[in-house]
């Protein structure tokens, strides 16, 4: 038996919402340590990984290992039924082909349950290396998706390069060029509007901006975003789920021929 | 510029 219940539910349509661009399906693995998603975009350009701890529901079991494979587009038009402040259950029993979501509104005068069919998944996870990042960019989430949706005015790629003087997002295109210079913030009033920047080496790396603005659709799950590089690896880009866990998204560099 | 893929980072198991 599976049963994971969370009061705050818009959470897991925030999720959902950051997901469904990229993945048309994917498996949720849920284990008793809570329930986790990796999956590859079609053109395996990006991987996302979605991590959503037990102790941050209000109710967990999982007596057994479970995957659940599911269609994000069947599963993001189930969660539009649910309202922002219901909360959410997702239910299966073991060895199910169904899951069951249930909405509670917070007065409980409102249940809603929803059947969704499970799929089978070819489920391989990849092997994420443990990497010291050279630089950590912490930004305002809704900073970064301004600046991507801006340069992609100018071109296809964007160029983030990371020094001790700040960090310096550029694109180059057929009508200009634009550059968007960020510096560490001396002193903010508020946590969530701080620019932070960690450097061991200065770092520039090439990404595609398509990319870029899907990752920003998780904007609504937290004020900050983290962007980690390395030379020639591929950038972290992440959110956190309110107390409950974290989205990641990875995303390979573009490299000169 | 060429477009790299996530599989030529990370290894599948």
């Amino acid at each position: 038996m599976f049963e994971a219940r969370l009061v705050q539910g818009s959470l897991l349509k925030k999720v959902l919402d950051a997901i469904k661009e990229l993945l048309n399906e994917a498996s949720w693995d849920c284990a008793d340590s809570g329930i986790q998603l990796q999956a590859m975009d079609n053109s395996h350009v990006s991987l996302v990984s979605v991590n959503l701890r037990a102790e941050g529901f209000d109710k967990y079991r999982c007596d057994r290992n479970l995957i659940m494979g599911m269609d994000l587009t069947s599963m993001s038009k189930i969660l539009k039924c649910a309202a922002n402040d219901d909360i959410i259950t997702m239910k299966a029993q073991d060895n199910a082909d169904t899951v069951t979501f249930i909405f509670e509104s917070p007065s409980q005068e409102k249940v809603s349950d929803y059947e969704m069919k499970l799929m089978n998944l070819d489920q391989d996870h990849l092997g994420i290396p443990e990497t010291d990042y050279a630089c950590v960019i912490k930004l305002p989430s809704g900073e970064f998706a301004r600046i991507c949706r801006d340069l992609s005015n100018f071109g296809e790629s964007i160029v983030i390069a990371c020094s001790k003087e700040g960090v310096k997002f550029s694109a180059a295109g057929d009508i200009g060029t634009g550059n968007i210079k960020l510096a560490q913030t001396s002193s903010v009033d508020k946590e969530e509007e701080a620019v932070i920047i960690e450097m061991q080496e200065p770092v520039t790396l090439t990404f595609a901006c398509r990319y870029l603005n899907m990752f920003t659709k998780a904007t609504p799950l937290s004020p900050q975003v983290s962007l980690s590089m390395s030379p020639d690896v591929p950038l972290v880009v992440e959110y956190s789920i309110g107390d409950i866990g974290q989205i990641q998204y990875f995303l390979a560099p573009k490299i000169d021929d | 510029m060429v477009q790299k893929t996530i599989l030529s980072f990370f290894s599948a198991p």
